[in-house]
Formats: C-alpha cells, sequence, structure tokens
C-alpha cells in the first residue's frame, strides 16, 4: 500500500467529500 | 517563498527549516474554518511554556515510521483475514497520532482544548481528571465534574457498544453499572485509557454539537507534544465526520501549512465558493480498510513527464503521515529521474536511512526544483506545492520526501 503524506498535502486543500465518494485537491490554498 | 521559473520551481529555502516565530495568518479567518498549525512550530503558542521539546527531524521520522508500520500492518491484516490466512503481524494497534494542531470547545461552560487531528483515527479523546497518569499537556486538563453537558456510559449501554465495534476490543463488565472504558494503543506505543463518555463540543459560536461520544482519559501516555487530546477524522462511526453527518454531510476539508511558522486551515460542511478549481478523484474503499481513505494513485511525473507507474493494491491519503510512502520499484524510478533532474546539486549521503536522497545546499538561498505531479486514475493530475518535495534534515540537508516500502510483495 502506498501513502500520500502529510509533506506532499502541504498548501493543497484537500477536500473529503465522503458521500460523494471523492477527495478534491486545491492547489495554493493557505 | 516560491517562484516559478522555466517549468521548474524556485524554492526558498529557508522556508522548509523550522521557525521560531509565528507569522501573521495570511487566511482569511471566518466562523467557519478552524485554525490548522503545526504540532512542533511556534504557532502552536503554547508551546512558549517549554514544557515539552520539540522534536529532532530523525526523531519525527522514526515515530513517521511507526505510524507506516501500523497502517501496513493493519491493512495487512485485513486482507489476509479476507484470503483466510494468517501472519504475525501486530494487532489491536491503531496508527501513532498526527502532526497538526486545531483549537475546539469541549463540555458546559466551554473549555477550550488543543487536540491533534487525525484522518487515520476513530476516536476523540482528551486528557481529563482525576489523572491517574497524563502526559505533559500545555492546557488544564480537562474536569468532567465542571461540565454541567458531561455523562458517562455504563459498560451495557448501546454507547458502549459502539466503542466495542469500533476498537474491536470486547469491554469487560463486571456489572451492568459499571462504567464503560475505552483504551486505544498507538502504534508507538502511546496509548489512552479511561471513560467513554459524552460531552457538547463546540466547533464555532452557530457549530455546537451536544452528546458527542469521546473518550475522557485517566491514563494516557505519549509523545502528544503538550497537545490536550485527539480529535479523530477517520471512516469509523464514532469519528467526529459520522457523528455530526447531519450537518456537515460528511464533508471536509483542511490545507496544511507550508512551514512551521504559518498556519493553515480545517473546515466542515460543504465549503463557500472558493478561487481556484477543485480536481477530484475517486475516493475507493473496496480494497483497503474502512479506516482510511482510498485513493487510486497510478503514476507520478516530473517536469509533465511521467516517470513511474504504480500498479500496487492502493494508495491511501493520511494527514499524520509524514514522508509519502511509495511502492519500492515505484520510488526507484522516480528517485533516478528527480536525481538526473538535480545533477547541479551536491548529492550526500543520507543520515537517515528513511530518507536516501539528499541535497548539501549550502551558499543558496533558492534552488531550482523540478515540479512533480501525482496522476490518478481517471486523468485527475495534482502539482504538488514546491513546499510539498523536501523534507529539511538540518540547515544544509534537505531530502526529497518520498521513501520506498521495502519490497514490492511485503
Amino acid at each position: 500500500i502506498a501513502i500520500l503524506g502529510n509533506v506532499q498535502q502541504r498548501r493543497l486543500e484537500v477536500v473529503y467529500d465522503i458521500g460523494g465518494q471523492r477527495v478534491g485537491f486545491r492547489s495554493a490554498a493557505c | 517563498g516560491t517562484a516559478t521559473v522555466s517549468g521548474h520551481h524556485t524554492l526558498q529555502l529557508s522556508s522548509l527549516l523550522p521557525a521560531t516565530v509565528c507569522t501573521h495568518s495570511t487566511i482569511v479567518e471566518n466562523k467557519k474554518r478552524l485554525k490548522v498549525v503545526d504540532k512542533h512550530g511556534p504557532c502552536f503558542q503554547l508551546h512558549k511554556n517549554k514544557t515539552s521539546k520539540a522534536p529532532t527531524p530523525a526523531e519525527i521520522l522514526q515515530q513517521d515510521e511507526y505510524r507506516v508500520n501500523s497502517i501496513q500492518s493493519h491493512l495487512s491484516k485485513n486482507s489476509i483475514e479476507t484470503d483466510a490466512t494468517t501472519i504475525p503481524a501486530e494487532s489491536g494497534e491503531t496508527i501513532g497520532s498526527g502532526n497538526y494542531i486545531v483549537t475546539v470547545g469541549l463540555g458546559t461552560p466551554k473549555r477550550d482544548l488543543s487536540l491533534i487531528f487525525d484522518t487515520g483515527s476513530d476516536v476523540t479523546w482528551t486528557q481529563c481528571q482525576p489523572c491517574n497518569a497524563c502526559y505533559k499537556q500545555n492546557e488544564p486538563l480537562f474536569d468532567p465534574s465542571k461540565s454541567t453537558s458531561y455523562a458517562s456510559f455504563s459498560c451495557t449501554s448501546q454507547q458502549c457498544s459502539l466503542l466495542t465495534s469500533s476498537t474491536g476490543k470486547t469491554q469487560s463488565c463486571s456489572s451492568p453499572a459499571s462504567p464503560c472504558q475505552y483504551g486505544v494503543r498507538y502504534g508507538d506505543r502511546s496509548y489512552t485509557i479511561g471513560d467513554f463518555g459524552k460531552e457538547r463540543i463546540t466547533i464555532n459560536q452557530s457549530d455546537v454539537f451536544d452528546n458527542f461520544l469521546f473518550g475522557c482519559g485517566h491514563n494516557n501516555q505519549g509523545l502528544f507534544s503538550g497537545a490536550a487530546g485527539l480529535l479523530a477524522l477517520g471512516r469509523g462511526e464514532l469519528s467526529f465526520v459520522e457523528q455530526t453527518a447531519q450537518k456537515y454531510n460528511r464533508i471536509f476539508s483542511y490545507c496544511l501549512p507550508p512551514t512551521s511558522s504559518s498556519s493553515g486551515f480545517l473546515s466542515f460542511g460543504k465549503a463557500d465558493k472558493v478561487s481556484g478549481v477543485v480536481n477530484y478523484v475517486q475516493l475507493s474503499s473496496a480494497s483497503l480498510s474502512n479506516s482510511f481513505y482510498g485513493l487510486q494513485l497510478e503514476g507520478i511525473s516530473i517536469n509533465e513527464r511521467r516517470v513511474s507507474v504504480i500498479s500496487s493494491s492502493g494508495t491511501i491519503i493520511d494527514s499524520g503521515t509524514v514522508i509519502t510512502r511509495l511502492p519500492a520499484s515505484t520510488y526507484r524510478a522516480l528517485r533516478y529521474e528527480f536525481q538526473q533532474q538535480m545533477k547541479q546539486y551536491i548529492l550526500i549521503k543520507s543520515p537517515v536511512s528513511l530518507l536516501d536522497t539528499c541535497y548539501d545546499f549550502s551558499g543558496n538561498d533558492n534552488v531550482e526544483i523540478p515540479k512533480l505531479s501525482l496522476l490518478f486514475s481517471g486523468g485527475t493530475t495534482v502539482e504538488l506545492d514546491s513546499t510539498g518535495v523536501f523534507y529539511a534534515l538540518s540547515e544544509s540537508q534537505f531530502c526529497l520526501a518520498f521513501a520506498g516500502n521495502s519490497d514490492n510483495t511485503e
């Protein structure tokens, strides 16, 4: 299993839409 | 601290180093967002009390190994159980705690508590009075006897059975009136044990939840860096996400700050209109544990050229794991191409075995680094921020923040 860690998530907004069965990414969010 | 030049990022190295001063947040604070700060950074205000010493990069990476081992063990256990085979995996442990802090209110009257938020955990807890054994935290311990909205459960209650199904641990119940006890042991041997109860939790003035199920820990040990406990954002039915599903519809988002001196946010529910495009990836859970958020990562590109393909059984996204772990062959391909693109800099032998592609950037304030993107199934590409490529071991040593699993078939 690969694991996407938190260094790689820096500054991305990670959107968890569990009902919609999807995860989104938005650049330069913070 | 970054710019893009000729297909590369220009990275300001100081942005990756530990900071001593918290910079003013540039995020527009609003009532729907909680501020997120690095557990070890200066924006975790309570560090000023110096009750806990910040760990070294090597210690953080060792903790990261414990967490990843726990995740892999947990996932192996699940998949192997499906195949009706036995492996000597450690069981009964959840993963280590995460790295980012938010502040929420607990009880009536409300007490603000700094909690680690973790997408890999299902049980929210805080250290409670009376404390038999507690690690040092920077805020006063939560005292349920001083809250008018707290109640505990008996071991025969329906709520207690939820705990059993969530943690997999059977309750010992000597009499129907015995208290419901929870216990969570993390992969690094940290643990919390105490009473399982319900309490009012306050996210902001308009978002207040009564009867939130949580652990009131009376025996707690571990490297929690002065935080008062943990806010669980996992997939289990006791997680904060599930318990607030009626209001937030199982939607939340976070932005992890790019430096230890800056802040990000955690928000719940459908977001207000924001600038920028959100690129969505299908959530996949079928092949993974129900505890984690699974994605189908198919490859990685460097400067828009695909250099590695992932054919493993899946990928999870985790707020608490620091370094991204890839299948061994995928990592080798990434490492080779990355080193080719960074030939103008001095490659050094890594002092930390987990990270093996490290550079001596002495004498440089800025460096040019290639653009890395994650390629997901369905054609979605997510370009990493320039601060999401390196992990700083010291002022001169910066390592590619990816690592390979030890073997594709392990």
